[in-house]
């Protein structure tokens, strides 16, 4: 494991742990798409299909408990937790999953490695992973104010992405025949849904005014 | 398996 691998996972379980600050903590979800977060929940169920039966390291059988626990606990208080759920703004959530998850579903049937049922949960989770933030960016445009730690959340989640692409720069450079082109195209895809939010991400905390982005 | 992709990420 490399530096931007680690440092990846770490920024990816701190945009985890934000979220939950704010949802445990202040009991608000106010800014958070709970579409965006029941996608994140099926990415992590249908990625770690194998979490029992291949066995990689301590470090991944732990982060993946920790992913799969940490999601469905979000999905469980942004609906079932009385004070959470009041605050959330299920008006504007309004994006749907089936334009989602069915492209998804279909491009995993016919662009996969193996055509087995694990291996293409697993290529569905990679595709689902690339777009799974949609609603919840959606959501922020609309938000008039998005307060501190929203922002934050989503600047970590694509921090995190940038790092894992930087991870696979370095792992090509050392590591002889990696290529993973479906990992890799997704992820690009992924990354690239987060440019404009880090451009007033970034504008905003620049000039030090609360961030806002253009309808 | 050589024709799976490997899976040693997250």
């Amino acid at each position: 494991m490399n530096v931007f691998r680690l440092a990846g996972d770490m920024t990816h379980l701190s945009s985890i742990l934000v979220l939950l600050l704010k949802i445990h903590t202040i009991k608000s979800c106010a800014g958070i798409s709970l579409k965006t977060q029941e996608l994140y929940a099926l990415v992590f169920i249908t990625r770690y299909l194998d979490i029992f039966d291949r066995f990689t390291s301590i470090y991944n059988f732990l982060m993946k408990l920790i992913f799969l626990g940490s999601s469905l606990s979000i999905v469980w208080y942004m609906r079932r937790h009385k004070a959470v759920h009041r605050s959330y703004d299920k008006d504007q959530d309004t994006f749907r999953y089936q334009f989602i998850v069915l492209p998804c579903l279909l491009l995993a049937l016919v662009i996969n490695h193996k055509l087995t049922f694990k291996e293409v949960m697993w290529t569905f989770s990679l595709y689902l992973e690339a777009v799974a933030i949609l609603p919840q960016l959606v959501l922020l445009q609309r938000t008039r104010n998005i307060d501190n730690l929203t922002g934050q959340y989503v600047f970590l989640l694509g921090a995190y992405r940038a790092l894992y692409l930087l991870n696979w720069v370095y792992r090509y450079f050392t590591e002889p025949g990696f290529v993973r082109w479906i990992t890799w195209i997704a992820g690009l895809v992924q990354t690239l849904l987060y440019a404009d939010f880090f451009y007033y991400y970034i504008l905003s905390w620049k000039n030090n005014v609360k961030l806002e982005l253009p309808a | 398996t050589a024709d799976e992709e490997a899976k040693d990420e997250l």
